[in-house]
């Protein structure tokens, strides 16, 4: 039995953990993460956010945090957003990296540990959900969460480009090789709709079709480009919580 | 004298080296790296390039390449590409990773080990430029490539989005402790025009210029979304070998 083999966590074995992965970087991972995470939230859940893309530090300014990470009772406490009824509780590399040569430091053996500090040694408290934030790509981080959270299930970012497509897929197999359950793909900035809805393809077309058929998973959904997405992140408001929102809705 | 420290390596000393590098994943370095690279090749030059981005695997397919390396007299011989009147040879980690289990191997020290091999094992022969795709962000890879090649100069590639500006500034700072040039920032993806003419700044603005202004150095150019740069990576056909092309020209 695999779960017996996980090492404990602060995660309530109620809690449920959901995976936001990506072949490469860019294509909208954290963007799809914060928004998946603050709609859950502003529907009354509480949602624990971890940032394990150690080098890419969206996730806090893309919620508008930047407080620093407290200890008590030698846990670390999450930060805290409200959401409408909800709550969001983030844990962000984002929050304790913050001088470059400690940046620097945190390389190999060191991420895997701070991963699992994450898990391990954070006050989490009652969660409805988590949502990770994983590294593109597969690479020792990814496996170690793949390992210490057997009950997560995994959703697939991607762009309509067919360059984004081959690692993607190495990472649905990773997933699988460790026992997780692939939800589906998210095709993200699958065109740009002008205001009169005149329709581009900027970024090509059918590379989430194309992903979701050779991983034998659905479709979840196509998000358009969007300005108000990348201004909410960039803002610190996801446009989850302004519109109707990019997002379909939780898997 | 730092170049007095660097180890030997196949690299003529004529040879002009340029490090492509970004903050980030996704906001179009492999793009610029081979559409530099096919612009210089197209007007007579002899052009090296190194996928250096070990997962990213974008280059090969970039320029319409997906042979295998060959060997010979126990050198690496890279993949030749020829372009107008002039050439390009390529090699990158896609050429040697095609397995899976393979890829998962190429870890910490053996990418550090790859990628020294890139420098001192391939029968480069005579090269007027050397273009660098080098792995987003700051790290073990990047760092190895910046002590090995003190004569190298570093362009950075940004969105105008603010989220992706934070670690590229590391990445410069990175460079310079390593006594490199950063010749300048280009902006990419900087707005979507429709063909009548009308901007659409998707992903904000004024990501590049700020990123300049904070290390010091020119925006050397702001390149459009285009679908022409999207479809010519997923067709191996870079978009400058085809109309103007989007980049302004080499620094
Ligand atoms: N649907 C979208 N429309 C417009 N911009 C987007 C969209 N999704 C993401 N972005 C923007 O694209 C950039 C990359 O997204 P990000 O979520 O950081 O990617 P990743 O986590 O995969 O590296 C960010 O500037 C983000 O705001
Ligand atoms: N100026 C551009 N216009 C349209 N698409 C672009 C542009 N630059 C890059 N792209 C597309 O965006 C995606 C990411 O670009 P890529 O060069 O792979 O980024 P990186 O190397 O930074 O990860 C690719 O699908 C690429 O074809």
């Amino acid at each position: 039995n695999v779960s017996q083999n996980a090492p404990d966590t602060e995660i309530p074995s109620t809690t449920k953990v959901i995976m936001v992965a990506s072949g490469k970087g860019g294509v909208g991972k954290s963007s799809i993460t914060v928004n998946l995470a603050a709609g859950l939230a502003s529907r009354g859940f509480t949602v624990g956010v971890i940032d394990a893309d150690i080098w890419g530090f969206s996730v806090p300014r893309m919620l508008g945090l930047d407080d620093h990470l407290e200890s008590k009772d030698k846990k670390i406490v999450p930060v805290e957003r409200e959401v409408g009824d909800g709550l969001l509780k983030v844990v962000s590399m984002g929050f304790l990296v913050d001088k470059e040569e400690s940046a620097l430091m945190w390389r190999g053996l060191m991420l895997n540990r701070a991963v699992q500090h994450f898990l391990q040694d954070v006050a989490w408290g009652e969660m409805d959900y988590l949502v990770i934030d994983m590294p593109p790509g597969t690479g020792d981080v990814q496996m170690g969460l793949a390992k210490m959270l057997p009950r997560a299930e995994m959703i697939i970012v991607t762009t309509p480009a067919k360059v984004a497509q081959k690692v993607a897929v190495r990472v649905a197999n990773m997933g699988r090789n460790n026992y997780l359950r692939i939800v589906g793909v998210i095709e993200n900035m699958s065109a740009f709709v002008t205001p009169d809805g005149e329709r581009y393809e900027v970024f090509g077309s059918g590379g989430g079709a194309e992903l979701a058929a050779e991983v034998g998973v659905p479709l979840l959904g196509r998000v358009p480009i969007e300005a108000a997405v990348a201004s909410g992140g960039d803002d610190g408001e996801p446009a989850i919580l302004n519109a109707g929102g990019p997002d379909g809705g939780p898997a």
